[in-house]
């Protein structure tokens, strides 16, 4: 799980059966109260559970995770909108909620950015196992995770990134990667069955997209990818071109793509790939 | 009774705020301290791993 804490933007991630949405309301008040902040626009996105029967409330389904944002958040996000993007299987669908208030308009240069979401399961176990502590290895989750991250060539993936990394113990990784003011972050849960990583970045159109996306594909070999990528800038139509050019001549095919747009948080576009082996 | 796993698929929760003092705004929610963002993360029932941060924007490694 990761967070990022910017001026005036919070971003958290977690994985599991956390609470995330009970977050919120700490969140208004702490930044109302103690830095006179006010909340202005939200957003919330998730795949399909593995497990969905483990979650807990509020996360018990997206109805009810829509429920307690909509009762949770303040009024003055009035420009509210909740949404399942199908794919072709109906245990691959992208959940996406936005609320804003009327003054969260992108900057300009906002409007060049877009957030990639990428999701795999059933990841090549040769690769997963490097994901595994060497039992007795005696190191920290810090060093162990430095070793993982240079194994596997995640630090390949934006050279130029600055990378925190952490390995659990008995398996699992998690990294944050920092660039100037640009995060990236990847999650793993390597154990045979329920297979799980997940990368995630904010870039610019002008970005080496084709790169990241192969390096990612590479390091885990997925039989099943989601790749979500939100903009506000109307570059839908380019982006998703440009995700099946990358990802295809590796051996998955695109098997669905959904778009839709949300007020004053831009258009989301989600793709699923299946692996051709399959 | 499905035999259980641990959930890969993660949940993400992007918020933006605004304020009307610019010098506040200059570190805004990076002025929150840590025992404020350990109580904010002990409702999603997570802790600080490990964090790291640039001029830009701090990021913190989560358990789970």
């Amino acid at each position: 799980s990761s967070l990022f804490v910017y001026p005036t933007k919070i971003i958290i991630k977690t994985c599991g059966t956390t609470q995330l949405l009970k977050s919120i309301l700490p969140l208004i008040y702490y930044a109302h109260h103690h830095l006179g902040l006010t909340l202005c626009s939200c957003r919330y996105t998730r795949g399909s559970f593995i497990f969905p029967k483990s979650q807990p409330f509020p996360h018990t389904s997206f109805k009810d995770e829509v429920t307690y944002l909509e009762e949770t958040i303040p009024s003055n996000l009035c420009y509210r909108k909740a949404s399942i993007m199908p794919s072709k299987s109906s245990s691959h669908s992208w959940h996406v909620f936005t609320a804003s208030d009327e003054s969260h308009i992108p900057y300009d240069h906002e409007n060049e950015l877009f957030t990639m979401e990428i999701c795999m399961t059933e990841l090549d176990p040769i690769l997963a196992r490097k994901f595994f502590r060497r039992p007795g290895d005696e190191k920290t989750g810090d060093s162990a995770g430095k070793e993982m991250t240079e194994l596997t060539g995640i630090n390949e993936i934006n050279p130029e990134a600055y990378i925190c990394d952490f390995a659990f113990d008995p398996c699992g990784y998690s990294m944050n990667g920092i660039d100037g003011d640009w995060y990236s972050t990847i999650h793993v849960t390597p154990e045979d069955g329920y297979s799980y990583a997940s990368f995630e970045c904010v870039g610019s159109i002008t970005d080496d997209l084709v790169h990241v996306l192969r390096k990612v594909v590479q390091i885990f070999r997925p039989a099943t990818m989601s790749v979500s990528t939100t903009s506000c800038g109307g570059y839908s139509n380019d982006m998703w071109t440009r995700v099946v050019g990358a990802v295809e001549p590796m051996g998955l095919k695109c098997r669905s793509c959904a778009m839709d747009q949300f007020p004053a948080a831009g258009s989301v576009v989600f793709q699923t790939f299946t692996a051709r082996r399959k | 009774m499905a035999v259980s796993g641990f959930e890969g698929f993660e949940k993400r929760l992007e918020l933006h705020f605004f304020g009307d003092d610019p010098a506040l705004l200059q570190m805004g929610l990076r002025k929150l301290d840590f025992e404020s963002i350990q109580e904010i993360l002990q409702a999603v029932q997570c802790t600080v791993v490990s964090a790291v941060g640039n001029s830009y924007f701090d990021a913190y490694v989560l358990s789970e």
